[in-house]
């Protein structure tokens, strides 16, 4: 059986909010490491990796490997029932066909407890190898969403431009073309502001703005975040939580 | 613009 005790719920409501609209349906997939998630979007252009680890929870419990098959927007509308401050435990027996979810506020006099139909999702399991990617830029979260939101006020997709200088973000479309250039800053007081590359080799590719978009609901989980690029593999952005990631896979625009 | 790939042409089923 499951039994994983989250101390601050509104972590699980800001995962939630970051994959909902990406995806339907997904299994969370317990083991004694945590609860990780594994899924494509519907039309099979991005994925999203998420690791809640074990020490993330308190306590957590897990005997045997569960795969729970959710909807994530039904999951989503319950978890809207739960105080941002609200401690939530999630729990389901081995053979479940439920999730039984808890919410205590802070005060302990108030429990609500709440039951989710759990679903058979026959999803595909994709193996992603270990990639040392030509560049990689960590920069602020917030900076990265109003840029891709920018943008997209001029084009459907971005080319990504890295080099030792700096990363540029162009977009070009019908009613102009616009730029963002983030040189990289390493010394600044705001360590959390930094625009931070590791350089292998210049790399210069295109993304769907639509898809980096959605990525950015992940932002209040995380200050920072990383993108991971290599000529003609997919786009990792990645948004590091204190015990757990979500990982976005995004695959590239190629040439015409 | 470029046309967009399959995320599943670069990973393998497991």
């Amino acid at each position: 059986m499951l039994e994983a005790r989250l101390q601050t719920g509104a972590l699980l409501k800001k995962v939630l909010e970051a994959i909902k609209e990406l995806i339907t349906d997904a299994n969370f997939d317990c083991s004694d490491n945590g609860i990780a998630l594994q899924a494509m979007d519907n039309s099979h252009v991005a994925l999203v990796a998420l690791l809640l680890r074990h020490d993330g929870f308190e306590p957590y419990r897990c005997d045997r490997s569960l795969a729970l098959g959710v909807n994530l927007v039904s999951l989503s509308k319950v978890l809207r029932c739960a105080g941002n401050d609200d401690i939530i435990t999630l729990k389901a027996d081995d053979t479940a066909d439920v999730l039984s979810l808890t919410f205590e506020n802070t005060d302990n006099d108030r429990i609500s407890e709440y039951e989710l139909k759990l679903m058979d999702i026959d999803s595909e399991h994709l193996g992603i190898p270990d990639t040392t990617y030509e560049a990689v830029v960590q920069m602020s979260s917030a900076e990265f969403a109003r840029i891709c939101k920018d943008l997209q006020v001029l084009s459907d997709s971005v080319q990504i431009d890295v080099t030792k200088e700096g990363v540029k973000f162009g977009a070009k479309g019908e009613l102009g073309s616009g730029a963002v250039t983030l040189k990289q800053n390493g010394n600044v007081d705001k360590e959390e502001e930094a625009t931070l590359i590791e350089l292998q080799q210049n790399v210069s590719l295109n993304f769907s703005l639509k898809y980096l978009v959605n990525f950015t609901k992940a932002t209040p989980l995380a200050s920072r975040v990383s993108l991971s690029m290599s000529s003609e593999v997919p786009l990792l952005v990645e948004y590091k939580m204190e015990a757990g990631y979500i990982r976005y896979y995004l695959a590239p625009k190629i040439g015409e | 613009t470029a046309p967009q790939v399959s995320i599943k042409s670069f990973f393998h089923t497991v």
